[in-house]
């Protein structure tokens, strides 16, 4: 009967697009912000 | 081969000084100069003087970082992160002089140089990459090629005036460098591979961000190397772990492009459901629903529905795959037209078969991309035909012609094998209300009503039922014909015997 | 009725090669640039505990409701994503200022004293990430030009 596609971890009722939080193939939920690299002023890169 | 005496020292030299200004204090603050510095010393041990000297250059620094992750790799007790953070304070800073000397090579007006640069180093990972693969077989790791694939495509899509020049030249060599690994060719790099196909940035780049949707056909490509990697496993329905892994990371990749991208599934839907198995009924139906998201689609149960009542009902859908170039051979082609024209030649029919027949060996008996392509091809025909009869494809006026002739015969005279890539063929139309979706539908309808024997009925049934009865999603032409099939009493669908062979079927 | 078709040689091989790939498969940080502070390190916790990110949670309005001392965390343990990106903005919103050359967040105490083209001097309330506090600092010259 195949998957539950509903189940595979993508909020496939979101009004926004999901490509920009996608976690990948094998991730189960959504990239959180503190994973998504970001162009930040460079300033900003204290470190 | 014949690398120049003592040009793997220097390599390794310049690779060991650049890591260390890369991570110097200065670079943080002004990586452009310490960069600047470094090209003087690549320039002072002659490394860029010629094109050989710069590939060697790239193919010895490529190998000792591959070689540096294998060996962290292999250290004992060591933890899956600190082997990760070692291999990629290199990879990382390598990967950094490769991005500045494509940003930086040639003038900014001459982007050839960048590009060509680009298109050598992509290549020579890849050609390490694959000589590799054959080298250690199952002892081949993945982590220091995706890596450097990786964070060289994420540097090379900073939001920067230089790179957003050469944006989509980026894009193709990539994509260029992936078809060359695809997962047929490096099967130890197919998890890898489609982490990279479907990383959020490069789905951006190629299907939102590129104008034109000049990346779709690219990516598009790129699908369909995966579907013909996974065909083969997905054939023989019970499924190892490995290729469930790969199966289900593909529909979450699939779903993203549903969701946001239904555009580009029904854009190619013909191309990725001519290698996919037909077994594959979850996966080929997640891509037959895809419809336009400005289309409204009416509830397929809604009583009385007047399909070819809706607006949309009488657009062709954008097939971006030639299949009339796909039906072989020439001569087959063209009794092929001269029959639709005139009936003529008669044996057109009688040969029909053996034209889609290939082997005698059960399940690998027909051509299925002659055979889809036969009946799209057919069906375009059909629908240009009744038009220019200024009538509009229904019940009655796609019957009695030379297409109808074609599909008739097919329904009799393929064996049951022949006769399910068949009606496959025609089912894999039913999708978004379209011209396509209508005209398939009623065709599907009038071979069941027409049928000479109860099997054929039964099997229009089967290939519907088996496509409905899986987890959503159910493309909304499939739902609109069977419900037509149950609903009309013209069809005298519960009459049939094969209807009640189990109380679970009848329900 | 097409029935099962046995793999050919070459996808037997394929096969193996995929199998062995299996046991060594990518991390979601493979994708990423190396976090300094907080590398992902999923750790398996009680199934009651939040397992999914909150709603909203990569969006402004979210990172506003989060407290100063939070968003100051964010900013300076998570540089170079997207959380750090928001958490500045959020800080910008609660009138906080970045000083580029200190690298650090001043907000005004009170009006400043004097204000004129390149600067304005007065008390500023700054966090020092050293010692991770805030701190008042009188007649401070906030250099427009230091200004991100």
């Amino acid at each position: 009967l195949g998957q539950d596609l509903t189940a595979l971890g993508l909020n496939l009722n979101s009004p926004e697009n999901l490509y920009p939080n996608f976690g990948g193939p094998w991730a189960e939920t959504p990239c959180r912000p503190q994973d998504i690299d970001f162009h930040v002023p460079p300033e900003y890169l204290i470190n | 081969f014949d690398d120049p005496p003592g040009l793997l020292e220097k390599t390794e030299f310049l690779l060991r000084e650049w890591i260390s200004i890369h991570y110097s204090a200065t670079a943080g603050r002004d990586p452009t100069r310490a960069f600047s510095i470094f090209v003087q010393q690549m320039n002072g041990h002659g490394i860029l003087k010629t094109d050989d000297l710069i590939t060697r250059f790239f193919r010895l620094s490529t190998q000792m970082c591959v070689d540096l992750c294998y060996r962290f790799l292999a250290e004992p007790a060591s933890t899956p992160t600190l082997i990760r953070t070692k291999c990629f304070h290199t990879l990382d800073a390598f990967v950094r002089l490769i991005a500045l000397l494509v940003k930086h090579s040639g003038d900014a007006s001459n982007t050839n140089t960048k590009i060509n640069l680009l298109n050598k180093v992509l290549g020579i990972v890849a050609g390490v990459l694959l000589q590799d693969h054959d080298n250690r077989l199952t002892e081949f790791q993945q982590l220091p090629y995706h890596r450097i694939f990786i964070m060289l495509f994420l540097e090379l899509n900073t939001p920067e005036p230089i790179l957003e020049a050469i944006n989509y030249q980026v894009l193709t060599a990539f994509c260029h460098t992936l078809h060359i690994l695809r997962p047929a060719k490096a099967s130890g790099f197919a998890y890898a591979w489609l982490e990279l196909v479907s990383h959020r940035v490069f789905i951006g780049r190629m299907l939102a961000i590129t104008p034109q949707q000049k990346g779709w056909g690219m990516y598009a490509q790129l699908l369909i190397d995966l579907f013909k990697f996974l065909a083969p496993f997905l054939r023989n329905a019970e499924l190892a772990k490995p290729v469930t892994l790969l199966y289900k990371g593909t529909l979450r990749v699939l779903l993203v492009l549903l969701h946001d991208f239904p555009e580009f599934l029904c854009d190619y839907h013909y191309g990725f459901c001519d290698v996919i198995p037909p077994n594959c009924i979850q996966m080929r139906n997640l891509i037959l629903s895809a419809f336009p998201r400005n289309m409204r689609l009416p509830d397929p149960f809604t009583p009385n529905l007047k399909v070819d009542m809706l607006p949309e009902i009488a657009h062709a859908p954008r097939v971006l795959t030639n299949f009339a170039s796909m039906i072989q051979p020439m001569s087959f082609k063209k009794d092929l037209d001269s029959y639709l024209k005139a009936r003529a030649p008669v044996t057109f029919l009688s040969d029909l078969r053996s034209n889609l027949q290939v082997s005698n060996e059960p399940g690998m008996r027909y051509n299925i991309p002659l055979m889809n392509a036969l009946v799209l091809y057919v069906g375009a025909q059909a629908i240009n035909f009744i038009r220019n009869k200024g009538l509009t494809p229904n019940m009655s006026t796609i019957a009695h012609s030379s297409h109808m002739d074609i599909f008739q015969n097919l329904a009799v005279d393929l064996d049951t094998e022949g006769r399910y890539l068949f009606l496959n063929a025609i089912a894999n139309q039913l999708r978004y209300p379209n011209s396509h979706t209508h005209y398939f539908s009623c065709t599907l309808l009038y071979l069941f009503a027409e049928a000479n024997t109860e099997a054929i009925q039964e099997q229009i049934t089967r290939v519907l039922l088996e496509r409905l009865i899986v987890n959503r999603p159910h493309p909304w032409g499939l739902l609109i014909t069977f419900i037509e099939l149950i609903k009309n009493p013209t069809y005298k669908f519960w009459n049939h015997e094969f209807v009640h062979c189990a109380p679970e079927i009848e329900k | 009725p097409l029935g099962p078709v046995p793999l050919q040689k070459e996808h037997q091989c394929q096969f193996q090669m995929m199998e062995a790939a299996f046991y060594h498969m990518p991390h979601p940080s493979d994708s990423e640039r190396l976090r300094t502070y907080l590398p992902r390190n999923p750790v398996p916790t009680p199934l009651y505990y939040h397992q999914v990110p909150l709603p909203h949670s990569d969006t402004v309005e979210f990172f506003q409701r989060l407290s100063t001392e939070t968003l100051f965390f964010i900013f300076y343990y998570m540089e170079g994503t997207k959380a750090q990106y928001l958490a500045a903005k959020a800080l910008k919103k609660q009138s906080w200022r970045f000083h580029t050359k200190y690298m650090m967040w001043f907000q005004r105490h009170e009006e400043p004293k004097i204000i004129n083209e390149e600067y304005e001097q007065g008390t500023y309330i700054y966090f020092d990430y050293e010692k991770w506090g805030q701190r008042k600092k009188e007649g401070f010259m906030f250099e427009y030009k230091y200004l991100e």
